[in-house]
C-alpha cells in the first residue's frame, strides 16, 4: 500500500484489494471483518484496528453512505494508511490504540459506490428496488430507528431522501446495527459525509439537546479548531437540527440513542464550489485536517470513559 | 450510464422566510427531478440543486418570478464529470514494472 495513489479516486474493486494487501501488511494490528453483504450481495467490510484483548472499547468511523460523496471513501483509505503508518511513531494514536480498538468502514454503501462508477455519478442511496415504484433505492442516512418516519425524511422512494419501508430496511444499515449491538462497547462512532464543512451531533430528529449537548459541543469546538489549524478551512459545529435541518431517521441519532456518547458526523470540503465533484487534488488535504478532528475526538474518547 | 449534458447545479439564496417556503415548495415539486445538494435550511443558507437541462427555464423562470435570487455554482456538470473520468484513467496507467 506504500505505492497506493491516495491522490486519486478509486474503484469499489481497488478500494476491496487496498483493503486486503493492508491487512496482508499489517497483520499484527489490522484484520478485516465482514459485518454483512449488501443488497446485490457485496462484502460490507470493516477495517478492526487493534492491538490485542478482548472487547476492548472502540471507535467506529464510517465513510460514503453516501455513495457520490467520493471525497469520503477516498479519505477512509488515506486515515486506513495514517492508521497503520502512525502507530507506534505517534505517541496520541499509539496511546489511543493501546486501550481501544478502532473500526472503519471505508465502503458503506458499496452497490450505491459501485453504480456511481458504472451508472450514475450522482448516486446517492442504496441499489434495492421499491415494490410499486420505479424508483430504486433508499437514503441510508434516513433509515435508522430514531425518529423514523417523523419529519426531516421522505416517504417518497422517489426522493433523494426516502427512508424506506421500516426502520433498518436496508442491509447495509442492519448490518452496522447488528455489529454496533453485538460488540457492546462502542464509546465512539463517527459517521463521514460530504460537502458543506460540518461537525454535527445528535440530534437530527428533535430540538430538544441531548443530556450531553455542553460536552459534546466542546469537544466538536477544540475537534475543529484542530482541523482548521492545518489549511484555515473553515467549519461550522452544533446539533444536526440547528446546523443543517431537521433529519429524522439518521445514524448518530440512533448510535446515540444506543448509548454512544460520542457520535458525530462530519461533512467534509467543500462549501460549494465542486459539491460532490472535488477535485481529485483536494483528497489528500481533505483527509489531513479531517485526521486531526478525528484524533482530536478519539483522544478525548479515550480519556474520558463511561 | 446517466449523463448530464446541459445539466447546471444553480445556488439559490432565500432572503426571507417567503422565499425560503417557495424554495421548499421546488423541493417538493417532484416532476421536475431536482436534485437537491444542499437542501432548504435558514434564511441566507444558499441551497444548491442540480436541475435537469429540459426543465432549467421553468425553474430559471419560477425563481425569477419570484424575485429569487440564484447563480450557477457548477455551469455544465458533464464537463466535470468527463474531466474526473480522464483524471481517474490517466492515473490508472499502469507503471513499469522493476
Amino acid at each position: 500500500t506504500d505505492s497506493f495513489d491516495f491522490a486519486n479516486y478509486h474503484t469499489l474493486g481497488e478500494i476491496y484489494s487496498f483493503q486486503d494487501m493492508l491487512v496482508a501488511e499489517n497483520p499484527n494490528i489490522v484484520s478485516k471483518i465482514v459485518i454483512g453483504q449488501s443488497y446485490e450481495g457485496r462484502p460490507l467490510n470493516v477495517l478492526k484496528f487493534s492491538t490485542g484483548g478482548t472487547n476492548r472499547p472502540a471507535i467506529w468511523i464510517d465513510t460514503g453512505i453516501h455513495s457520490r460523496e467520493w471525497v469520503t471513501q477516498a479519505s477512509g483509505l488515506w486515515f486506513a494508511k495514517k492508521i497503520v503508518t502512525d502507530y507506534g511513531t505517534d505517541p496520541a494514536l499509539t496511546a489511543i490504540l493501546s486501550q481501544m480498538d478502532i473500526f472503519l468502514e471505508i465502503a458503506t454503501n458499496p452497490d450505491g459506490y459501485a453504480f456511481t462508477h458504472s451508472g450514475n455519478r450522482m448516486w446517492r442511496k442504496t441499489r434495492k428496488p421499491n415494490p410499486g415504484s420505479s424508483c430504486v433505492g433508499v437514503d441510508p442516512n434516513r433509515n435508522w430507528d430514531a425518529g423514523f418516519g417523523e419529519p426531516g425524511a421522505s416517504s417518497n422512494p422517489c426522493s433523494e431522501t426516502y427512508r424506506g419501508p421500516s426502520a433498518h430496511s436496508e442491509s447495509e444499515v442492519k448490518s452496522i446495527v447488528d455489529f454496533v449491538k453485538s460488540h457492546g462497547n462502542i464509546k465512539a462512532f463517527i459517521s463521514i459525509h460530504s460537502y458543506s464543512q460540518m461537525l454535527m451531533y445528535p440530534y437530527g430528529y428533535k430540538r430538544t439537546p441531548t443530556n450531553d449537548a455542553a460536552e459534546l459541543h466542546k469537544v466538536a469546538q477544540k475537534a475543529i479548531s484542530d482541523l482548521t489549524s492545518l489549511y484555515g478551512t473553515k467549519y461550522t459545529y452544533g446539533s444536526i437540527i440547528d446546523t443543517i435541518y431537521q433529519a429524522s431517521g439518521n445514524t448518530i441519532d440512533w448510535t446515540y440513542e444506543q448509548g454512544i456518547k460520542y457520535s458525530y458526523t462530519f461533512e467534509l470540503r467543500d462549501t460549494g464550489r465542486y459539491g460532490f465533484l472535488l477535485p481529485a487534488s483536494q483528497i489528500i488535504p481533505t483527509a489531513q485536517e479531517t485526521w486531526l478532528a478525528l484524533m482530536s475526538i478519539m483522544d478525548h474518547t479515550s480519556k474520558n470513559p463511561y | 450510464k446517466v449523463t448530464f449534458e446541459g445539466h447546471k447545479v444553480l445556488r439559490i439564496v432565500p432572503k426571507d422566510e417567503v422565499q425560503l417556503s417557495l424554495i421548499k415548495d421546488l423541493e417538493e415539486m417532484m416532476e421536475f427531478e431536482l436534485d437537491f445538494w444542499r437542501g432548504v435550511t435558514t434564511v441566507s443558507n444558499p441551497v444548491d440543486v442540480r436541475v435537469p437541462f429540459h426543465v432549467l427555464k421553468s425553474v430559471k423562470d419560477y425563481l425569477e418570478t419570484q424575485n429569487i435570487d440564484y447563480s450557477a455554482m457548477i455551469e455544465d456538470l458533464q464537463m466535470i464529470l468527463d474531466k474526473e473520468q480522464k483524471e481517474m484513467a490517466a492515473a490508472r496507467v499502469p507503471q513499469p514494472k522493476n
